[in-house]
């Protein structure tokens, strides 16, 4: 004996406000509300036990989406055919340089070689920036002069990791907001051009429901194969994490938790549900 | 003009031929719906719609003024209420210290601001008080060079009060508009929150603003009050209007720090920056 869409909805409104309040996107909300409707209005339960059980079926609906795309990253390094190309993509500071230093780390503490590519030819210290980076991770860049085609700075990288047997290329590219077409463009050029092997978006956890509009464009633009969530260190709940995950379908890998090359650690989709739920 | 999506919902209480409560409650779902996507902070929502919709119920429209401009106008005033005053910068000799999250456009907004108050007839300098982001010293003085001000920084300096003052000495006679770009710093790190306010106590700003990325979700508020509480906000400059953020992390701040938005930033460059308008700003919330 099911229950009445009116008493549904009183009793996902509070578990909705904690999810919106999380950061999760109104719209993922709603989809993964009718989502377990169908399984509410139908569920035989006892009286005093439905507001458990409302929140069980939610927990699972959540964990379902969380975990449906998990990947080895490493297991991925390992097994693939070298150089492989990982281009970073994102919206304007986003973290995705950052990213790609913490990622250099990373692949060296398991021997892997990495060559960086300093595919951000227009903002200002953007070079030097990565520079630095490369500088202090203690891998070499490639990089040519300000204003340069990013598609011919990876087509570089990619040249030299094959001459030097490196055993990645890590492709930083500009900061772009969905909405310049011009920059999706040159952004679709440069994956034609350096045919990576993975497309990682680089996303910022401080952000609310634009998430989904960004990751379905980039998506839609460039096909996404992972995702890292910056800056959760900042008290953000993350919950955007669920809205790219619901949207695009694609495993997040990494989420950022500070300055240092160490704070980028594997996501474990537990730690979001007590983020979410807690 | 409240936005598109909001346009079918007061279309039902144009057509109504008697304006219920079912019918108020329906459409104060729907704004609830519109401001929760665009990002503003939920208790803040709540408490909104619930405003609106008391008022919507008790309140008659004036002489002249039709039920659905009625509830516009209710709706309208509730969210001018939460920006606050408008106030502009004034155009005079001045400090202005930038602060905010990690990667809002803090340096960036600093060349659109020299450019700004340059267009106005004053000299600004621009100071590199950001110390430990890798290369934000080469970052500002190729901004400072693209817009044509004078730059100071200290390549070589970990202490950004040190920095800050020694551009202070050697610029506050030469110009009018002395702008310090500061690093990016989130609530829960306690050093560069102290190091902030020394940065604020050694320069004595006029202006302090907090840039915010227009995407920011619910941590605009909390942030927004933790920078609020350590350095007065005296503005917002909300960032990236060009992409296709609502903003509404903005209102939840203003609301926060008791400050009104004053710039808006809409693109990479240093003219991609207008002065804030509340119509513009609320039309795109709701839409
Ligand atoms: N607290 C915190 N800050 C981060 C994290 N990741 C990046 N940042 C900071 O965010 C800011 C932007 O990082 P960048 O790596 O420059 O971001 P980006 O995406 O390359 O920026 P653009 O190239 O300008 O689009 C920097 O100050 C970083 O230190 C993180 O996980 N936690
Ligand atoms: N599309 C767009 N990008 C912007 C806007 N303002 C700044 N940006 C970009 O956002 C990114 C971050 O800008 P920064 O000025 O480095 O941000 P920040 O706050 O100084 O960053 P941190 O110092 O690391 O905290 C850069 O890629 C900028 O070009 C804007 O209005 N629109
Ligand atoms: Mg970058
Ligand atoms: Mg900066």
């Amino acid at each position: 004996r099911g229950i009445s869409e009116e008493k549904l909805d009183a009793l996902l409104w509070e578990l909705e406000v904690g999810l919106l309040e999380s950061d999760v996107a109104y719209t993922v909300i709603e989809s993964i509300k009718k989502d377990i409707k169908e399984e509410l209005r139908n569920a035989s339960f006892e009286r005093d036990k439905i507001n458990e059980m409302v929140e069980n079926v939610l927990r699972n609906a959540i964990s379902h989406v969380l975990k449906s795309s998990e990947i080895d990253f490493m297991d991925f390094i390992k097994s693939s055919k070298k150089p492989i190309v990982i281009m970073f993509v994102g919206v304007n500071g986003s973290g995705k340089t950052l990213a790609i230093a913490k990622m250099a780390t990373l692949l060296r503490k398991y021997g892997i070689s990495s060559v960086m590519a300093a595919g951000d030819t227009f903002r200002a210290g953007a070079i030097e920036q990565l520079s630095i980076h490369a500088d202090k991770v203690g891998v070499k860049i490639i990089k040519h002069g300000s204003g340069a085609d990013p598609a011919a700075v990876a087509y570089d990288a990619i040249d030299h990791a094959k001459a030097k047997h490196k055993d990645v290329v890590l492709l930083d590219t500009a900061g772009r907001v969905q909405t310049n077409i011009n920059l999706m463009d040159e952004m679709a050029k440069i994956k034609r051009v350096a045919k990576p092997d993975l497309i990682i978006f680089v996303g910022d956890a401080l952000s609310g429901n634009d998430a989904v509009e960004q990751a379905k464009r980039f998506n839609e633009v460039v096909g996404i194969d992972g995702v890292i969530l910056t800056k959760v260190d900042t008290d953000a709940k993350g919950g955007s994490a669920l809205s790219v995950a619901y949207t695009i379908g694609k495993p997040l890998l990494f989420i950022g938790v500070g300055q240092g090359y160490e704070d980028q650690i594997p996501f474990e989709p537990q730690w979001m549900m007590d983020n979410i739920f807690g | 003009d409240l936005g598109d999506s909001l346009r079918g919902t007061l279309k039902k209480i144009a057509n109504a031929v008697h304006v219920d409560s079912k019918l108020i409650k329906e459409v104060v779902r729907d704004i609830q719906r519109a401001l929760l996507q665009a990002d503003v902070n939920v208790k803040l929502v709540l408490e909104l719609t619930k405003k609106i919709e008391k008022r919507a119920l008790q309140e008659k429209p004036p002489a002249g003024m039709s039920n659905r401009e009625h509830v516009i106008h209710i709706v309208y005033d509730e969210l001018v209420n939460i920006l606050g005053d408008s106030r502009e910068l004034p155009i005079k000799k001045q400090i202005i210290m930038m602060v905010g999250l990690y990667g809002q456009g803090k340096t960036t907004t600093c060349g659109k601001l020299a450019t700004f108050f340059k267009k106005k007839g004053l000299r600004p300098v621009l100071i590199a008080g950001d110390v430990h982001r890798p290369a934000a010293y080469e970052q500002l003085k190729q901004i400072s060079e693209q817009v044509k001000v004078p730059f100071y920084g200290d390549k070589s300096e970990k202490d950004a009060v040190k920095v800050v003052k020694e551009g202070l000495n050697k610029f506050k006679r030469v110009s009018d508009v002395i702008i310090v770009d500061t690093s990016g710093r989130h609530k829960l790190e306690n050093d560069l929150i102290s190091e902030m306010k020394d940065i604020f106590k050694a320069t004595k700003p006029d202006e302090k603003l907090l840039v915010i990325d227009a995407a920011t979700g619910q941590q605009a508020g909390p942030q927004a009050k933790a920078f609020n509480d350590a350095v007065k906000i005296s503005g917002i400059v909300l960032t990236k209007l060009d992409g296709t953020a609502k903003g509404g992390g903005a209102l939840s701040a203003a609301s926060e720090v008791g400050a009104p938005i004053v710039f808006i930033g809409t693109g990479e460059h240093s003219g991609d920056f207008e002065k804030f308008e509340p119509a513009g700003f609320i039309s795109r919330l709701l839409g």
